[in-house]
């Protein structure tokens, strides 16, 4: 089963 | 004083349209050499990053930086009560409450003017790194439209297969399956048509459907679209405006 990632593990806060 | 006119109103209807289905609060950062955006879906698994360049206006003057913050569907509304071929001028002062849409057809001496009230949005900037992908694939956004849009009937995830010389898209669902290949090549008489692919690494790669039929709503901005794909970070799909883009940061689906 294919999970959704988000942005967040991959973008740092500015 | 923020003074931004557009040649034609259709321009910025299209930049929204591209956008206001999946973010609806928006701050658009208005500096001496343009205006810029940068939204997230509810979900967080969409960015929106709008530029646009003092080039893509006819006129374009802010002494002062300014933030514009606006709920899009406010926006659109007011957008659709000016006509596609006026100038649409966008205007505001230094500590501005609203921002003002001056809409003239100078054909017919017409001059319709909307204020729109501005909002104060707490949304976090995320930092965008220069990321390295494994591919880049430019193609029409229209083929690039269809394909989304025909395959996303059959299920909510899509996949995207990228090898040497093959750009296989794939959707396998409850009611069955397809998928569309092309192939890259080049069409000397309507080079727009053309599809061009750089790959460094193969990708296979699956995006949830829905955001892919966000992103193609960008479509009506640019003949073609740019698509960076990468194992280890989002997709990037860029429409083009004369100077700027608009940008979809799309991060992937894994295997849990």
């Amino acid at each position: 089963r294919m999970k959704q990632s988000t942005l967040l593990s991959f973008f740092s806060k500015q | 004083m923020l003074e931004a006119k557009f040649e034609e109103a259709s321009l910025f209807k299209r930049i929204i349209d591209g956008f206001k289905d999946c973010v609806q609060l928006v701050n658009f950062q208005c500096k001496e050499d343009g205006i810029i955006a940068q939204a997230v879906d509810d979900s967080r698994v969409l960015l929106v990053s709008l530029e646009i360049g003092i080039e893509a206006f006819q006129n374009y003057r802010c002494d002062h930086p300014v933030t514009l913050g606006i709920d899009l569907t406010s926006l659109s509304k007011i957008l659709r009560c000016g006509n596609n071929s006026d100038t649409l001028t966008l205007i505001a002062d230094d500590t501005p409450d609203t921002v003002l849409l001056l809409f003239e057809d100078t054909k017919k001496d017409r001059v319709a003017e909307y204020s729109l009230k501005l909002m104060d949005i707490d949304a976090a900037f995320l930092k965008i790194e220069d990321l390295a992908y494994d591919c880049t694939l430019m193609m029409p956004s229209s083929e690039f439209s269809k394909i989304v849009r025909d395959l996303s009937q059959l299920s909510d995830s899509l996949n995207i297969m990228i090898t040497k010389e093959t750009i296989k898209f794939v959707a396998d669902g409850d009611i069955g399956s397809g998928s569309v290949i092309l192939k890259p090549f080049v069409n000397m008489d309507k080079p727009e048509d053309s599809i061009k692919l750089e790959m460094d690494q193969p990708v296979d790669l699956t995006f949830g459907s829905k955001y892919l039929l966000d992103i193609v709503k960008g479509s009506a901005l640019a003949e073609k679209v740019g698509i960076r794909l990468s194992s280890e970070a989002p997709a990037l799909f860029q429409f083009d405006l004369k100077s700027g883009y608009l940008q979809f940061f799309l991060a992937p689906k894994f295997n849990d």
